[in-house]
């Protein structure tokens, strides 16, 4: 399954629907301190099933609701879609017959929680059986967060396995 | 299970001891188990000696050089066993130029494998790139895709 | 003591909500005791806004942003009580042009008051010094200062 | 009580005597990954009087004596001096006949130390007296090693306050 494209609203620091195509190859994002790049990451972490508020730098999952600037009121909602195409034929037999697969999460400030396959209503757990059957899953040697490569270093031995048992 | 863990260990390794060297121009390193007898609870250390240099605990290795070792054990995992995609948030900060260019390379030659997004603010890692994606806060707090740049035939 | 404390917080306290704007070109940020019943034992909380953005837990901040937030802290403190030299390892790594910019300006104001050694890997920094130690390792492990570069009149 | 120079020799990866002048104004270092510009910051901490070998990222403190190479043997013990000026006055009456003040501080394989103010031997007790009588000592906020300005935000509350009690 290759990776299409990304569509963030209300997500962080991305009010505005914002899309982000993949392209073979190298893609560079690049920008100013604080304009939005490393919260990207965020959006695909946690688009893929992030539990833990604290691996995307807050302290409750609300964090990642568009909480407002000076100029703006907060949002109510966050929203991640991520586009995936199935043309190399690794997909679960269920989705064979299209030719895109989009994984969506919502998450509501009352707390509420939606997530979506191909716009249909659908349960975290069936997100992450269709991540688990492709392969795509997110692994801790696939994303590499702002400052994190030194702990490959620092990780005591027993961690370190940790990161090759997810090859393995 | 024992057996599959010990063989992709294995298999890690090795490719980790081809990596290295090209990442850092010579030198050597591997991985070795903390506790060979117990395949299923061992911890995994590293040894590490770049070129010229003698083997040393990994923690008197510099900044720069214990990223470079950490980039070539996320290659060596990836080379086994790639995602479709890996993403790289500033891993180029603490390299100089030349070891920037050798990561830049790498990362060129692992494309037929997956898609790569490096987020960097390094000029050299930005010619590397075939599309460059641009995020900026004309109004602040309000992040912006702004400009794509498509490399020019070179 | 508890007044001396006291008395040493409200002044870093005052310099730093000085130097945030200044490296930030803006925004705000400010010290707040954990537990201000208790000087004695208290921890010190750091409160931080972006220009334009709204106040949010630090962490939520961009790598740059922490940085040059701590580095407004650190400077904030050095001015209430500068040390004779201020030895400064690579801590524009991860900070963007604009703020490197402005790192070194502020740098080259506190040199009426001590002696700045910064190690870096970034041109900018370095055109800002004046004078340069180039350290190498011709031969492999073994370091040596080579070139002494003056800055030249400009 | 102004820094004029820093001498290293065995220390690290500077086998050979090196002579580091300190100017007014800024000092900029620079050279490649791994060449040595870190253990200069070191060898400062070291002669300070630095007692712990994991701030210096060592496992024990013999590991800041040089250690060889493929090419070259290892050494018997690490010297460093910091050699500081007396002009501004700011210094104990001990030494305010003198027009420096140099501290020393050696270290051998068999795990002997030495220590050194203007050539005499003295106990560790006197370098760091004469470190806090003119306030030269080293502070959390006068050394920021590689990777460690991030701590001050990520630090502990409890743990951010011990800095601002540093310069209280
Ligand atoms: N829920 C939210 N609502 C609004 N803004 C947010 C939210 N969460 C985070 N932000 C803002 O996003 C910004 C951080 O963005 P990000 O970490 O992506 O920056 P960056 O481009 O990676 O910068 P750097 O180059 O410094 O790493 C911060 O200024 C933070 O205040
Ligand atoms: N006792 C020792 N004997 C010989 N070499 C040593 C010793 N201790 C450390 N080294 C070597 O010093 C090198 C690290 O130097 P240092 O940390 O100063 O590099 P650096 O110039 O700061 O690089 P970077 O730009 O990557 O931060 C390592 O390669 C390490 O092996
Ligand atoms: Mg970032
Ligand atoms: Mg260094």
């Amino acid at each position: 399954m290759k990776i299409k494209r990304l569509e963030l609203m209300g997500f962080k620091s991305f009010p505005d629907k914002t899309v982000l195509h993949f392209q073979e190859g190298i893609t560079g994002v690049v920008g100013p301190n604080g304009c939005g790049k490393s919260n990207i990451v965020d959006a695909i972490r946690w688009v893929m099933g992030e539990m833990s508020a604290k691996h995307l730098r807050g302290k409750s999952m609300e964090d990642v609701i568009f909480s407002g600037t000076t100029q703006r009121n907060p949002m109510g909602m966050a929203s991640v879609t991520m586009v995936f195409s199935t043309e190399d034929g690794r997909v679960p037999s269920a989705y064979a017959h299209f030719s895109e697969v989009a994984i969506s999460r919502r998450l509501y400030r009352s707390g509420e929680s939606e997530y979506y396959i191909n716009q249909t209503l659908c349960r975290l757990r069936d997100i992450h059986d269709l991540f688990l059957g492709t392969g795509v899953g997110m692994r801790a040697y696939s994303i590499i967060e702002q400052g994190r490569i030194g702990q490959v270093i620092s990780a005591k031995p027993e961690e370190r396995r940790l990161i090759l048992e997810e090859a393995a | 299970t024992k057996k599959h863990f010990q063989e992709s260990f294995n298999k890690i390794n090795e490719l980790f001891q081809q990596v290295f060297p090209q990442l850092f121009k010579g030198g050597s390193a591997e991985l070795r188990l903390t506790d060979p007898e117990n395949i299923l609870e061992s911890g995994v250390d590293i040894v590490a000696q770049p070129p010229g240099k003698r083997l040393q605990n990994v923690n008197l290795l510099s900044g720069g050089e214990k990223a470079l070792t950490a980039i070539s054990l996320v290659f060596a995992i990836f080379l086994l066993k790639p995602s479709p995609f890996c993403l790289l948030d500033e891993v180029d900060a603490p390299l100089d130029d030349a070891n920037i260019d050798r990561f830049n390379e790498m990362v060129r030659s692992l494309t037929d494998r997956s898609q790569f997004i490096l987020i960097t603010h390094n000029k050299r890692t930005m010619e590397m790139a075939d599309i460059l994606y641009g995020v900026t806060m004309e109004q602040a707090g309000v992040s912006k895709m702004v400009s794509v740049e498509l490399k020019a035939a070179s």
